[in-house]
């Protein structure tokens, strides 16, 4: 439930009453919104150099930093290959019950990787240090 | 079909970044670093046997997050070129550390060139280490070159001492921290563990006096460490004597909002 919101919502009587009718809601709402595929969630390239940033003077690897990031609907049919959690697809049909108080899932990365940086300091030491959760590996709706 | 790499898609346009983007960014990046600003080391070359010891440290991280599931991660990686190497030593203390840092040594000239003293100093600045490391393992390493003339058949003591005070008359208080035997005609990388004295030194840094390595024939005479190949400042760059910690996380740094 959304707390606080009940009643406040002058189309709430114009939402389905029950999850029958959220079903054939979602249903039709998926014939039109999977026609599409290229909006769903989708890990999407994104690359940082530090040779653009001219920053090769203090890091000596990497060269850059294979990020990616995560974006796209999370609409019907939320299907194993968006990684979707099974309450996302729940989250999923009450968003079509009240979709201005239940937001739908959000796409966001389920597997993050680690990445290295090796860098001079300012007394010319090397650090090698070990940065968690820094790449997407897989994205899916939450 | 669930994988785990899922299909990327190349959405990101590339554009030149305006001046005052680049800095933003270049600021946004730094603070997840956990650097206060860009660094800019003064002297330095990568060719050095430092950077490219940590270098052999990175790949050597790189190689195994290649590797499948379930594979053997404390694999020795042996370099090829040059005379360093990653021991398999190194590769568990890779392993376990969070970040590791490698300390040029301050002393450029090497005493024993100098002056009739067979003692050799290093110093080196361990003020810069980022807050929440704790020291796991520190290590001095200093190269042995093959030397044939003089004392091939020859074995020798080589000692480490942490300078405990510097007294007036020139005459060090001294404490002994490692101690290998070595062969006129060996050759590589000697490793002496000084991860107690590293310790002592992050906590106070005023008591960080340096190292001074003595050699010793095997009668007890004080050898110059130049005549049996042990390099010292003014030898080959890639063998350059160095000092490596290796650090584990003592705290979670936790971003402030901007």
């Amino acid at each position: 439930s959304a707390h606080g919101h009940k009643g406040r919502n002058p189309n709430r009587s114009k939402n389905p009453k029950n999850a029958q009718d959220a079903l054939k809601v979602a249903e039709a709402a998926a014939e039109n919104l999977s026609t599409d595929p290229k909006q769903g969630c989708k890990k999407h390239e994104l690359y940082v150099s530090f040779r653009d940033l001219g920053w090769q003077d203090w890091i000596i690897a990497p060269e850059g930093y294979a990020a990616y990031y995560c974006q796209g609907e999370c609409a019907f049919p939320l299907n194993s290959y968006m990684n979707a959690t099974n309450h996302a697809i729940v989250q999923t049909l009450v968003h079509f019950i009240n979709p201005e108080t239940v937001p739908k899932p959000c796409c966001a990365p389920t597997q993050l990787h680690g990445i290295s940086v090796l860098y001079f300091d300012d007394s010319s030491n090397v650090i090698l240090k070990k940065y968690r959760n820094m790449v997407v590996r897989a994205c899916g709706c939450h | 079909n669930i994988t785990l790499d899922n299909e990327v898609h190349s959405s990101f346009i590339q554009r030149r970044l305006r001046s005052q983007e680049r800095r933003e960014m270049q600021r946004e990046i730094l603070s997840i670093l956990g650097l206060p600003h860009r660094p800019r080391p003064h002297i330095y070359t990568k060719q050095n046997a430092a950077p490219m010891f940590m270098l052999d440290l990175y790949n050597a991280i790189s190689t195994d997050r290649q590797q499948p599931a379930g594979f053997s991660y404390y694999k020795p990686v042996f370099t090829t070129q040059g005379p360093r190497m990653v021991t398999q030593q190194d590769s568990i203390f890779l392993n376990d550390a969070d970040m590791v840092m490698s300390f040029v040594n301050l002393v450029e000239l090497d005493q024993d060139v100098l002056s009739s003293r067979h003692n050799r100093e290093f110093r080196f600045d361990l003020s810069r280490i980022p807050e929440g490391e704790a020291v796991s393992t520190a290590e001095f390493r200093i190269y042995k070159d093959y030397i044939r003339e003089h004392y091939e058949n020859e074995t020798f003591h080589v000692s480490v001492y942490q300078v405990l005070q510097e007294l007036p008359d020139s005459e060090e208080d001294l404490l002994l921290l490692d101690t290998r035997v070595v062969w006129a005609i060996e050759e590589g990388w000697l490793v002496f563990d000084i991860t107690g004295t590293s310790n002592q030194w992050v906590v106070n840094l005023d008591q960080n006096l340096g190292l001074l390595l003595a050699l010793e024939s095997m009668d007890g005479q004080s050898v110059n460490p130049r005549l049996v190949g042990l390099v010292g400042g003014s030898g080959p760059q890639d063998k350059q004597p160095f000092m490596v910690a290796f650090f584990k996380a003592t705290e979670v740094r936790l971003r402030s909002i901007r």
